[in-house]
């Protein structure tokens, strides 16, 4: 969940 | 995506518009810190490394390769081509210090360590700082030229509205991430100054100039 967060910001 | 994260997005991308078009319209790039922009070009490379690796939207790639494109020129500009316009001695902020700090950091206070997050870690801890010479530059002349202080207010109402959209993404897909919030507020806050300059300032028509 976390992940997904971050990488698909810029 | 939600409106807030397309709006900082949208402004992200016009402040280094904006940076572009003053320094390539006036041939110069007095007023600006080159250490800033180092630090910038430093921030979306560590970052956006993950180019190569993850896939996640074409708006997402054109986004990283326009930002990685648009610093790398923005220095090209200032370090070479026109270079006999630079402040140099107006810049001085010990940047070397804003890097080691946050390699420190993000050694120690990460989500995994691993060499990506680790580089991730460090580059948002980094962009949180990076503004801070420009800033310095700015207290250390006492002025600024309007087109420079509308590139910061784009630049520090970015993560502003990223802000926003965190909370967003809280409440409603349950996403919270301390490393990027913290930073992001502490980011934000550096702008706090200037924000209030302009406002009583430059959306008035009168030039930034600071308080004696």
């Amino acid at each position: 969940v976390m992940r997904y967060m971050k990488k698909d910001e810029l | 995506m939600n409106v807030f994260r397309l709006i900082g997005d949208m402004s992200h991308l016009a402040a280094i518009i904006i940076l572009l078009i003053k320094i390539w319209r006036s041939r110069s790039c007095s007023g600006i810190s080159g250490k800033s922009q180092l630090l910038f070009t430093a921030v979306f490379t560590c970052r956006y490394l993950d180019l190569f690796t993850n896939f996640v939207s074409i708006y997402n790639t054109t986004m990283k390769i326009f930002f990685l494109a648009s610093s790398y020129a923005t220095i090209y500009l200032i370090f070479m081509k026109f270079k006999a316009t630079y402040n140099r001695n107006h810049d001085t902020f010990r940047f070397e210090l804003l890097i080691v700090v946050s390699v420190i950091l993000a050694l120690l206070i990460n989500h995994e360590f691993s060499a990506t997050e680790i580089l991730w870690t460090f580059s948002i801890y980094l962009e949180a700082v990076a503004i801070l010479p420009q800033l310095f530059m700015i207290t250390k002349t006492g002025e600024a030229e309007s087109i420079t202080s509308h590139y910061l207010f784009a630049l520090g109402s970015y993560r502003g509205l990223y802000i926003l959209n965190w909370i967003y993404r809280y409440y409603v897909e349950g996403h919270l991430d301390w490393i990027a919030v913290l930073s992001g507020i502490v980011q934000t806050g550096l702008y706090c100054d200037f924000f209030y300059l302009y406002i009583t300032r430059v959306m008035k028509g009168k030039n930034l100039t600071l308080p004696a």
